[in-house]
């Protein structure tokens, strides 16, 4: 589903360079669950926002389903996005002027749902994560445990083709984490390409195989027992 | 060096109330290492600001140093937040607009430090916590994990005789989580009061003791054997 030929980003800010990301060849098959892990600031977040397609690269490429992401106009890549994605930020990203609810619905109201299907489909996911009782308040109003549970909810609600999560437990007690992860691995089971970035080596034996990056290098590969 | 007697908070948005906090009494020796843990929304982040004096009861009382907090005035409290209080927000909190050294440098100005002996002392912290390569650059161009470490330095730096952490390790990598840990019980050891709002059991090792919030009340305390 994806394949990245010796992907690189370098950030330019002033006269000085940052190399985040150098030469990176990786691929993920449909249906895979992978784990990304690394120091911070080893480029996680960075090779997530390309594979996302909410940036673009340096150099190298990007394919996928066979088809170059430079090749898409911003709109077919916002296109896209919107039918087979789910992103779930590391800092949540959520609108501050909407509700909880509202923040919910919004990836079903691009789909074009009905308004009684999305509320449906959005309050079932929000009763699973615990932040139904929530759904009049807005983000400033949560916990920070409570905004990246609505950030999941977000971002399962649509059931995505491919989900780009991360570090989807970083603000959750054991208990809430270990539901997101649930969450996710269900929706593995049920077909959905995943890929997560994670500090919780926990969480990555969840994943059938995990990628370590250092200095924006892939560093090793490894397969996890269990899956 | 804090005492609160039957603490409440109730925050009210369109006729709904939320009962964050309900008859909290605790009390926080001078030196003393305490940490605070509690599922996701269970008031911990809720109780840290009002013992920061960052937002104000709704009924009950606070003490510093024998002094009822409700009878300072709004300059007093941040006079006194400023020379006495450390504290690390659980969304940062950095400031966009300035460099990664000038928000650190920040809380030293206030106290009217002369330039050079500033920078110097923001430079030590950065170099600890591995930020010092990124003085010149802005929060927004730092990953998760960077910011963090970023405003552990910020709280750390003034040497405070109060310290408030609220998770400050939720975006790092074991590594640096480690070392933001051994920070704050060295400065433990000088003689700081530390207060930590934590989900990870390791972490609330290293305090003397941990407060269990559970839907805004104390459930439990327990001491821990180590320290
Ligand atoms: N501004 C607000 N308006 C209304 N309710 C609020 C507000 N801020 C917090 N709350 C509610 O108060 C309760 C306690 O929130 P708090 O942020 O203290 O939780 P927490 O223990 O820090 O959780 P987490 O581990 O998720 O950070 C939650 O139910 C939350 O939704
Ligand atoms: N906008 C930017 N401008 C300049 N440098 C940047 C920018 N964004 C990220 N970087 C740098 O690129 C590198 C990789 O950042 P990235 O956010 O991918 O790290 P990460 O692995 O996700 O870390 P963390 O675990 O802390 O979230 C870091 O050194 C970071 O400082
Ligand atoms: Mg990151
Ligand atoms: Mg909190």
């Amino acid at each position: 589903i994806i394949k990245t030929v010796n992907l690189r980003k370098v950030y330019r800010s002033f006269n000085v360079e940052t190399v985040a990301l150098e030469s990176i060849n990786v691929e993920i098959k449909e249906g895979e669950f992978v784990s990304i892990m690394g120091p911070s600031g080893s480029g996680k977040s960075t090779l997530l926002n390309l594979l996302a397609m909410l940036d673009k690269p340096s150099s190298g490429s990007i394919a996928f389903m066979g088809t170059e992401v430079s090749t898409f106009s911003d709109r077919q890549m916002a296109q896209f996005r919107k039918r087979f994605l789910g992103f779930i930020f590391q800092n949540f990203n959520l609108i501050d002027e909407l509700t909880i609810l509202e923040n919910v619905e919004l990836p079903l109201q691009y789909l074009g749902l009905p308004k009684a299907e999305r509320r449906k489909r959005a309050m079932e996911m929000m009763e699973r994560l615990e932040v139904a009782h929530k759904k009049q308040f807005f983000p400033s109003q949560l916990s920070g445990g409570q905004q990246q549970r609505v950030a999941v909810a977000r971002a399962v609600v649509t059931n995505p083709y491919l989900l780009l999560a991360d570090e989807p437990t970083g603000n959750l007690d054991s208990a809430h984490g270990q539901e997101v992860m649930d969450i996710l691995s269900k929706l593995n089971e049920n077909g959905t390409t995943v890929i997560l970035v994670t500090h919780s080596a926990q969480n990555a034996e969840y994943s059938q195989r995990t990628i370590h990056l250092f200095d924006g290098q892939v560093v090793t590969e490894n397969i996890n027992h269990v899956n």
